[in-house]
């Protein structure tokens, strides 16, 4: 039985440029995955950008010193594709009957479509927003997984008019993205408009029924002394049976390190 | 301080939505912004377990108690903060993101609010053009006191006052920005530090973009209402 919470994979991930892979994505996640960084495979920084992996193998110069960021090519003259990239990990995950297990992704940059076992789900656009899939029933019987992602550009990249500017042509504007990308009077342009998995990856195993998005709110009176945590959930039955539960709330102060006073 | 259980059947299949009954405090410690006081936080946990599996799943969360109200000041047309009552000088910094390439870790987190904080800074401005922040930023934010002004994806540049004049009506995707500001606004809420909503920076959203914002963040009837004396009125 797979143990219950949430698991982050951020390690073993691996890149290439979608133009320089032949292979598909169900290709990529059942019978001819990558073997290792080799080309045109390299290591992946995930969470992080595409100019954040190619600067982690030395295949552009740090931006962050000097004029390296004129060096490098900007995707308004690249076009999408040149920054539009492969990601894929494997990852191990042994579950029991009743289990399920959900592959969250807190934030992409801008759209993906995702392989897992040679199964194709589709991440849409946004910049800002959390996808979570159950993927209980495509997981591989002997535990090994394949996943494989290909990130997209935002739609709207813009290009840099010479004169430079505050949001450049303001293109990105168009998109539900950070706008900073395209240059502002403090920032030089972003080649690749921050495009990636910019955010954790994880897996969450939970049992039948799941929780998902908690809200506290407190309310208080008598001058601060009467105080309520009001908490609602959404609760999520995944089985096929009624599920009878018991929901707690145990609220503690965190005296010492793991010391708690109940 | 306080632990509560309560028994619920749901059916196969079904996503429902349970409120609990309200958790009574006495004068519990209240989270204060820097300078102010200290920031108490409480481990709230919930969880759920399932007759005949065991624990099905589990939350938790560092939570403060405290009370952040503003309004526009009729005199001066600023905007006045207070926090449990107390009205706060607002020491602000602006915040556009820790890294170009989103190197964005824990460490990098810590040390770049604790030094705002050293600062004597009491609250970060993030900036329309930047990013909705990540849950590592506001943790740190409600463990230093630091308030949060937390911009949506607006900017005048780039929405209807740059030069050129560009993209009046906002993004393309009226519906995909509400999805963003909604999922976004799901995975920040409970951060005691999180003190206001920003449209966008100096533009107004698109009409119907702004609309729904202010309707969606306006604070449930529910938690301004006195909450009668016994939980029979409550139920």
């Amino acid at each position: 039985m797979a143990e219950i919470g949430k698991r982050k994979l951020d390690s073993g991930w691996l890149a290439a440029r979608s133009t320089e892979i032949e292979l598909t994505g169900v290709q990529l996640t059942t019978t001819h995955p990558p073997s290792g960084p080799s080309a045109p495979w390299m290591e992946a920084e995930v969470p992080g950008t595409v100019l954040g992996t190619l600067l982690k193998n030395k295949l552009v110069p740090d931006p962050f010193y000097g004029l390296n960021n004129e060096a490098i090519l900007d995707i308004a003259d690249s076009g999408r594709e040149y920054y539009t990239f492969w990601f894929f990990t494997t990852f191990d995950c042994q579950m029991s009957g009743n289990q399920h297990v959900n592959l969250n992704f807190r934030a992409i940059n801008y759209s993906a479509e995702l392989y897992l076992n040679g199964h194709k789900e589709i991440l849409p656009k946004g910049m800002f927003r959390r996808h979570s899939l159950d993927i209980t029933d495509i997981l591989h019987p002997d535990g090994k997984n394949l996943l494989a992602v290909l990130v997209h550009p935002p739609d709207h990249p813009g290009s840099i008019p010479p004169e430079g500017g505050q949001g450049g042509d303001h293109e990105i504007g168009k998109d539900v993205a950070a706008q900073y990308v395209e240059g502002w009077d403090w920032m030089t342009p972003i080649r690749d408009r921050n495009t990636g998995i910019w955010d954790e990856v994880s897996i969450s195993i939970t049992g039948p029924v799941k929780i998902t998005d908690p809200h506290l709110v407190s309310s208080f009176f008598d001058g601060y002394r009467r105080v309520y945590l009001h908490s609602t959930v959404e609760l999520e039955n995944r089985s096929s049976w009624n599920a009878d539960c018991t929901l707690t709330l145990q609220v503690t102060t965190e005296l010492e390190e793991s010391v708690c006073l109940v | 301080e306080h632990v509560q259980t309560e028994k619920l059947s749901i059916p196969p299949g079904t996503v429902l939505q349970h409120t609990l009954l309200p958790a009574f405090f006495y004068k519990p410690n209240l989270w204060w912004p820097n300078g102010m006081g200290k920031q108490s936080l409480y481990n709230v946990v919930i969880a759920i377990d399932v007759n005949g599996f065991g624990e099905s799943d589990s939350w938790s969360h560092h939570f403060g108690f405290r009370k952040i109200e503003s309004v526009i000041d009729t005199t001066t047309g600023g905007r006045l903060f207070k926090v449990n009552g107390q009205p706060v000088f607002i020491r602000g910094g602006n915040w556009i993101l820790s890294d170009g390439l989103l190197r964005l870790s824990k460490k990098r987190y810590m040390t770049d609010i604790k030094f705002h904080a050293d600062m004597n800074f009491n609250m970060m401005r993030c900036w329309g053009g930047g990013l909705a922040e990540r849950p590592e930023f506001y943790h740190y934010c409600d463990i230093y006191g630091l308030l949060v002004w937390q911009e949506f994806w607006i900017t005048g540049d780039c929405d209807g006052r740059g030069i050129p004049v560009s993209n009046p009506n906002g993004p393309l995707d009226h519906d995909l920005f509400m999805f963003c500001a909604r999922d976004t606004v799901k995975l920040l809420r409970n951060h005691a530090s999180l003190a206001l909503w920003v449209g966008g920076n100096e533009q107004i959203p698109p009409e119907d973009i702004n609309a729904a914002l202010k309707n969606d963040l306006q604070l449930h009837p529910l938690f301004r209402t006195e909450i009668p004396n016994s939980e029979e009125d409550l139920v």
